[in-house]
């Protein structure tokens, strides 16, 4: 699971 | 990057296209809520504020870059060039109605307590029901554009093809993202009864219209 946002998703 | 999140953000690239030239061919913004468009610059202004701390690749800064710029370029068009088409009388949805609630979740429900990931959260929701002001107007005027409705449909499928992304993303990486998944299913659910009409009545040659 992620902590952060995906920053490279639009 | 797969084949429903590039088919995805093209299908968004051709939306945001598609509602610029409809705007510019024929100098009138006339069945479109300024609102939605103001709601979108906001979401990309408040999303990609990453552009200024992260590089991720040329194709993301590109289209990144685009989706903000032609956003304000839409704003622009609809409330200075082409003011005088713009029916404000019909975009009467209260946006603070949805402002509000959004900025207060993305403040509790986040997925780390700083600023740029609020913002990107509160985008994430913002975007799930900023087409409702344009949805509003529609069922208000009974009626919309042929033109208009391709837009939504491209708007539509965007988000409904990211969910795909994300399912193919689960399997084959162990990604998942729950606020952006809950997001997009809101913002695909949102869409339904607009796809149920562009199948039936647009796509048939059919005028959309709404029964009085």
């Amino acid at each position: 699971e992620t902590i952060t946002s995906d920053k490279d998703e639009l | 990057m797969n084949i429903f999140r590039l088919t995805g953000d093209l299908s968004h690239l051709a939306a945001i296209i598609i509602l610029l030239l409809k705007i510019w061919k024929s100098r009138s913004c006339a069945g479109i809520s300024g609102k939605s468009q103001i709601l979108f610059a906001i979401v990309f202004t408040a999303r990609y504020l990453d552009l200024l701390t992260s590089f991720i690749s040329v194709y993301n800064t590109s289209m990144k870059v685009i989706y903000i710029g032609c956003a304000y370029a839409t704003v622009y068009l609809i409330y200075a060039k082409f003011r005088a088409t713009y029916d404000g009388n019909h975009d009467s949805f209260r946006v603070e109605f949805l402002v509000v609630p959004v900025g207060g979740l993305a403040v509790l429900i986040n997925h780390t307590f700083s600023p740029l990931e609020i913002l990107w959260t509160f985008s994430i929701y913002l975007e799930s029901v900023a087409i409702l002001p344009q949805l509003f107007m529609i069922s208000k005027t009974g009626e919309a554009e042929t033109i208009t409705t391709h837009y939504l449909f491209c708007l539509g499928m965007y988000r409904t093809l990211y969910l795909f992304n994300w399912v193919w993303r689960f399997y084959f990486e162990g990604f998942f993202d729950m606020i952006a998944i809950v997001a997009g299913l809101v913002q695909t659910v949102l869409y339904c009864d607009f796809f149920y009409l562009y199948v039936t009545k647009v796509l048939k040659g059919k005028k959309l219209s709404l029964p009085a």
